[in-house]
């Protein structure tokens, strides 16, 4: 089985495939070209790609648009998602604002909060529900995600309530760790994360 | 020279570590245990424990204390990391009341807009100041990252000017591609990302 950082560096491909298509035109590619766009090494690169059955043809590399639907088909993008954003707060709202989600298949059709002053109003044309609406807005609107922004003290409850509710992912950023045996999938996301990775790259 | 990956895994590690240490108070770690945590190879976890010089006794493991002192090193944890937000909209302000960043010794010192209604304000006790004086507080205050989060018109200019006042690495949450040839460092971030990450798990 693909590990989670196989899945993540293909991700991470097949984004930088298209900037570079979009920015050069290009019809080939060599892995080269991707890892040196990364920073990281071409070995990895092939080793990722034979992986979903792209094995390139030596020193001429890779059709760009043959490898772009290669790496579109394996992670998926054709499966629309819905997404609901729990607690819109200064952190909900602005990911309820993003654009760049749709172009990904990713579409937010649900916002809940539990200030009366947000319930009912529309942001980026989605309503905000109370949350004692969330397991019936969830099923009518078939909703795989749930993203939570709620205050770190709401965001377990929130969590159990998604996963009863038969979300099959949550994105958590409360900082707090949430995790099931089984199911639903959780991503923890914190994003002093990035923070410290820049740090290591200054000083190293 | 070690991967821009391996940097990743090790910070991934680290926090791992904190977490398992946190909520277990173990004083032994296993690689297995590491890796069947985040749901990767423990060959790959040995490999990357390796690198900072932590080689661990078979069947032992690791001292967690020994363990989180190497990687807190390797990640350079005792710098201080003076930040700046660029753009205290919505996402900004979240970033701005973000606890958890000091507990990894990352500080927001200062937040700076556009907007005559923010400028002056203090949000958690950070002034937003007027971009107008970027540079000077970029040197008065030591910032060595700024944080892009404005509208994605003004990205590319804000970057310039980071750069040019002599930020050591930039954080950009814009929906725009930056790249500098060689300083500053540059994360670009796009958390659809991590919906795609979870669409990924939900289908496969
Ligand atoms: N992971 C990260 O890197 C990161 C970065 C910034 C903020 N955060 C976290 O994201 C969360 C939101 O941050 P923010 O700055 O937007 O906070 P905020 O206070 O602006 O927003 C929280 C929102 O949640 C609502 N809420 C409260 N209880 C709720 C409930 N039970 N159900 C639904 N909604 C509820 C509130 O009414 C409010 O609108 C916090 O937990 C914060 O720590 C994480
Ligand atoms: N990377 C991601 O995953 C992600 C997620 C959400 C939002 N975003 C992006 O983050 C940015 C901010 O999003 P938001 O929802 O907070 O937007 P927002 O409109 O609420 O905030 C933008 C702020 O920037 C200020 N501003 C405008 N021009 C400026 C300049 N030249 N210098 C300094 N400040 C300036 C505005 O006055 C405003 O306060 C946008 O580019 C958005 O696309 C990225």
């Amino acid at each position: 089985k693909i590990s989670n950082f196989s899945i993540e560096r293909l991700l991470l491909y097949s984004r930088t495939l298209s900037d570079i298509k979009r920015n050069q035109k290009v019809t080939k590619i060599l892995s080269t070209d991707i890892a040196s766009f990364l920073n990281i090494d071409s070995t990895q690169v092939r080793k990722d790609l034979s992986y979903i059955g792209k094995l390139g043809k030596r020193g001429l590399g890779y059709f760009v648009d043959s490898l772009l639907n290669a790496l579109n088909s394996f992670l998926y993008r054709d499966k629309k998602i819905n997404t609901a954003i729990l607690g819109i707060g200064k952190l909900g709202s602005a990911l309820l604002g993003y654009q760049p989600f749709q172009k990904y298949n990713i579409h937010i059709v649900a916002g809940f909060d539990v200030n009366p002053n947000k319930i009912g109003n529309r942001l980026n044309n989605i309503i905000i529900y109370p949350v004692d609406e969330l397991e019936y807005i969830i099923k009518a609107k078939n909703i795989q995600i749930g993203v939570i922004t709620t205050p770190e003290s709401a965001a377990f409850g929130i969590a159990e309530r998604l996963k009863n509710a038969g979300v099959k992912a949550i994105i958590n950023f409360a900082p707090v760790f949430i995790s099931f045996a089984d199911k639903p999938i959780v991503e923890n996301i914190d994003l002093s994360y990035f923070f410290e990775i820049a740090r290591y790259k200054i000083f190293r």
